[in-house]
């Protein structure tokens, strides 16, 4: 191992996470239990002490927490995906000292069994070494080698090498050994770690986001979401994917029920900003990732039994809620609660929309959009007319794809109504 | 006989013994030749670190091995470490 030769002069740190990934499919809660495990690994052995900090607290703890891109105002960039991971600040002074950083591009994992995404635990276990104060080592066992070696197993059971516990005792001696000298005040319960997930393969491939035909398409606070199966690829207001791999639809959006294979519509409600996602002939609420309370029958909207929805939209033009039903829709209005009267009706209200769209959504200019397969159709703010070229390919304007090829093999544009 | 390294292989992995404190930073104010024997010296402690052969020479694996995701902080604290932790 080797010393920074600096090191905190207090036995107690105070610790919080300022920011947290904004891609990854990790709770904010997961996160902090994966701090807390890690800085404990260290705590075991040299008795020091972590205290995670209030959010609102207007202190500085010694050890803040970011996930961060690119520049990120510490002469020290992050590189994407790959590359440089993360880096900490030895102890110290500065306000900097003991700060912690992880490259937000990275694909943050925890208990992924099949090798794919980094994860964040062997990650924070040893950038929480060099905030304490060591070093990087060559030793073959400790986690204080300079490349990312993979998972290092559960964080309730994770112990820390030989080599990383006698450099850490260098600097700060070891644990109390008697019952005497322990602490009379246990800390406070991190909160619970989730259990590791299901790998996401070998049992799932993973779609082509270029072959179209999702199942669902939706405009969620400025970000555009692409459902397909029990995947989903979101899209930047920037109009640059979060990353062309996809993501677990049950990862992300907490509470889903494991059933659930397939989004078939989704929308984020105006009145309060709920998301609605839906499958059959059921709809599930979230407010941001997580559910809110059970299933709800479509009914519920006023729609008669057995229909299922294959788009929904929120119209900004009258603030009502369309629900497309093959080429049948309702018009919803979410204040009274009810459709309106005389739905539904014929899709072909809409001049030019593709015969049972896969999805339609209103983009952050106002716009609306009709999807199907690998075409897109716009209405531009307020009309009901497609515009004259459409339909165009979704692939080079949404998902960075190329154009469809014009080989006779490949699929056609559905013929408009 | 080993194979000699690419010279863009050469320069990819100075830049990168330098980065992460295996090579010490270049002057700005004078160029400079790395020695032979200086940088075989870095290389082998670099691959002590990534857990390969020691064998001083920039082969495919420890080229590979440069481009491994890894932590950004440098793995030998001299001068690069004194710099990082004044800043």
């Amino acid at each position: 191992y080797a010393l920074s030769s600096s090191v905190w002069k207090k036995r107690t740190l105070t610790w919080r996470v300022q920011s947290f990934p904004q891609s990854s499919a990790l709770s904010q809660q997961t996160v902090r239990s994966l701090m807390h495990h890690a800085l404990t690994a260290w705590g075991i052995e040299s008795g020091l002490k972590f205290q995670e900090m209030d959010s609102q607290s207007p202190a500085e703890p010694d050890i803040l927490i970011d996930f961060a891109r690119a520049y990120h105002q510490d002469s020290y960039p992050f590189d994407g995906q790959g590359g440089t991971l993360a880096h900490a600040f030895f102890p110290g002074e500065h306000s900097i000292s003991g700060d912690t950083h992880f490259d937000d591009e990275e694909i943050w994992t925890f208990g992924s069994k099949d090798g794919e995404g980094t994860d964040l635990f062997a990650v924070a276990v040893h950038e929480f070494g060099h905030a304490l104060g060591l070093g990087h080592s060559s030793a073959p066992d400790s986690i204080m080698r300079p490349f990312y070696q993979g998972p290092v197993g559960h964080p309730t059971e994770y112990r820390l090498s030989q080599d990383d516990r006698e450099g850490l005792q260098q600097l700060y001696g070891k644990a109390p050994q008697t019952p005497y000298d322990e602490p009379t005040r246990k800390p406070l319960a991190p909160p619970p770690l989730p259990p590791a997930l299901p790998p996401d393969r070998p049992s799932l491939p993973v779609p082509d986001r270029c072959d179209g035909n999702f199942d669902a398409i939706a405009n969620i606070r400025g970000e555009t979401f692409f459902f397909k199966g029990p995947w989903f690829w979101r899209l930047q207001p920037s109009g640059q994917l979060v990353s062309p791999r996809p993501a677990r639809l049950h990862r992300f959006w907490e509470g889903l029920p494991a059933q659930v294979k397939v989004i078939q519509a989704a929308y984020a409600r105006h009145r309060d900003g709920r998301i609605l996602l839906f499958s059959g002939s059921e709809f599930w609420v979230f407010q941001d990732r997580r559910l809110e309370g059970a299933a709800r029958p479509l009914a519920e909207l006023g729609l008669p039994p057995g229909e299922k929805v294959d788009a929904v939209f929120s119209w900004p033009l009258n603030g009502k809620t369309y629900l497309v039903q093959g080429q049948r829709y309702w018009r919803y209005d979410e204040a009274a609660a009810r459709p309106d009267p005389g739905y539904p009706r014929d899709l072909s209200l809409w001049e030019g929309a593709p015969h049972t769209p896969d999805d339609v959504t209103v983009s952050n200019t106002g716009d609306t959009y009709f999807f199907k397969g690998v075409y897109y159709w716009r209405f531009p703010k307020g009309s009901v007319k497609a515009e004259p070229d459409s339909p165009k390919p979704m692939g080079p304007q949404w998902l960075d794809c190329p154009a469809p090829s014009a080989d006779p093999h490949s699929p056609r544009p559905p013929k408009a109504t | 006989l080993a194979q000699q390294p690419a010279a863009q292989d050469v320069s990819l992995g100075v830049d990168w013994l330098t980065r992460y404190g295996y090579l010490p930073p270049p002057h700005p104010a004078q160029a400079q030749l790395q020695n032979p024997a200086k940088l075989r010296d870095a290389i082998k402690v670099m691959q002590r670190f990534a857990g390969l052969p020691e064998t001083g020479i920039l082969d495919p694996v420890t080229m590979a091995t440069m481009h491994k995701p890894r932590c950004s902080l440098p793995d030998v604290l001299g001068v690069a470490g004194l710099v990082r932790r004044r800043r």
